[in-house]
């Protein structure tokens, strides 16, 4: 919208060309996608403080589940967890550009907090809020 | 396919981490919790009074998950005495980012030896962590049922903040906070000292402590002990403490590594 009218009908024919581009890389990856990696999903991770040895010091918890996120953002984005709209447009630039301009990426949409209750150097007791520690949900960006 | 997916997953976190890699690894958690290293080891008892409060105001934090604590922590919890989170704790908990528990540093038992009739308490609040701003605070003592003394006999138990100290002349005492307690009644008695332990945030130097004294109906100071305020070291889950409920000022930054 920035560009004047004028500018845009002349370079009208470019973009269609590559929305063409797109679409035929679109059905190329739908095509190929049960051979693709598995989808972005939250995979399991424990952070145990019991098996760092901080047991002496950590009150609770004896750990939390941080969970991570991993997998693959390909076409179509839809069969995916919470893949922002503008994923889709930057699959369609990777596909047009897949040298220089990359995939959409996995990562935490939804994050949760933990408290941790632990001991300081004098014997004080700490009751502390962390935000964002535990992942709630990936998706792709 | 389960078993192809958990193979799969389990090949990212199998490895194991070699002692440098794990060094890394700690200090990098270490980090996250805000803390430059691994506190001191000490003699920590988990069954003093504060640990186990601080522990019924995690359990109200995470309400709703099983508590994730040793199962000794949750005997000790059995084991606490009564009522020790109150309602009003639970609404400074929803405010808080951070809570304190601080433990007297005045050798409680020798004090009493030479000054019966009054229980100095000093604590430490200058390790409260920057930017946080002090948002509530309570002083919390245990007073014991007595059966020496008539059950419909009653105490006024004052806490006072020491303003000043000087060697030739009296001291100087503010009133913060008083109580009036039947004989018969027994748990923890609460303080606020939320202005005081803002004071002494802010001017360490003012931090001379505080005096706790009992009076009787006829206003004759009494030694706190006989009144049934627990002012010794003994019993570990009865022990005096002042907790501290902060919130973050602004947005926290982790400190560059």
């Amino acid at each position: 919208s920035a560009h004047g009218q004028k500018g845009r009908q002349s370079n009208r024919s470019k973009p269609q060309r590559t929305a063409q581009d797109a679409a035929k890389a679109a059905e190329a990856a739908t095509n190929n996608l049960k051979f693709s990696k598995e989808g972005c999903k939250k995979h399991e991770l424990y952070v145990s403080f019991r098996d760092l040895g901080w047991q002496d010091w950590i009150i609770a918890p004896e750990g939390y589940a941080a969970f991570y996120c991993e997998g693959e953002c390909a076409f179509p984005l839809n069969s995916y967890m919470n893949a922002t709209n503008h994923a889709i447009v930057q699959t369609l630039v990777h596909f047009i550009n897949p040298g220089t301009v990359p995939k959409p990426c996995c990562a935490p949409t939804q994050l949760h907090g933990i408290s941790v209750l632990y001991f300081d150097d004098s014997s004080n007791v700490i009751l502390k809020k962390y935000r964002n520690m535990v992942v709630r949900a990936c998706g792709c960006h | 396919n389960v078993s192809v997916d958990a193979e799969a997953r389990s090949s990212f976190i199998q490895r194991r981490l070699r002692g440098q890699e794990r060094r890394d690894i700690q200090r990098e958690i270490l980090s996250i919790l805000g803390l430059p290293h691994r506190p001191r080891p000490l003699a920590r008892t988990k069954r003093n009074a504060a640990p186990v409060f601080m522990l019924d105001l995690y359990n109200t934090v995470s309400a709703g998950a099983e508590p994730r604590g040793y199962s000794d922590y949750k005997a000790a919890l059995e084991r606490r005495a009564p009522a020790a989170v109150t309602p009003q704790d639970n609404r400074f908990l929803d405010d808080a980012d951070t809570v304190m528990s601080f433990v007297n540093l005045i050798d409680q038992d020798q004090e009493l030896l030479f000054q019966p009739l009054l229980q100095e308490l000093r604590f430490d609040v200058s390790r409260i962590p920057e930017g946080e701003v002090v948002t509530a605070a309570e002083f919390r003592i245990y007073k014991d049922f007595i059966q020496e003394h008539a059950q419909n006999e009653t105490f006024r138990v004052s806490v006072y903040q020491v303003l000043q100290e000087a060697p030739d002349s009296e001291v100087e005492l503010l009133l913060l906070d008083q109580r009036d307690v039947w004989a018969s009644e027994e748990g923890w008695l609460v303080f606020d000292l939320t202005a005081t332990s803002t004071l002494w945030q802010l001017r360490p130097e003012q931090n001379l402590g505080l005096h706790l004294i009992v009076e009787d109906s006829r206003g004759q100071r009494r030694n706190p002990r006989l009144a049934g305020l627990v002012t010794g070291g003994e019993p570990k889950e009865k022990q005096t403490f002042l907790v501290v409920f902060f919130k973050a000022n602004g947005v926290r930054f982790r400190s560059a590594r």
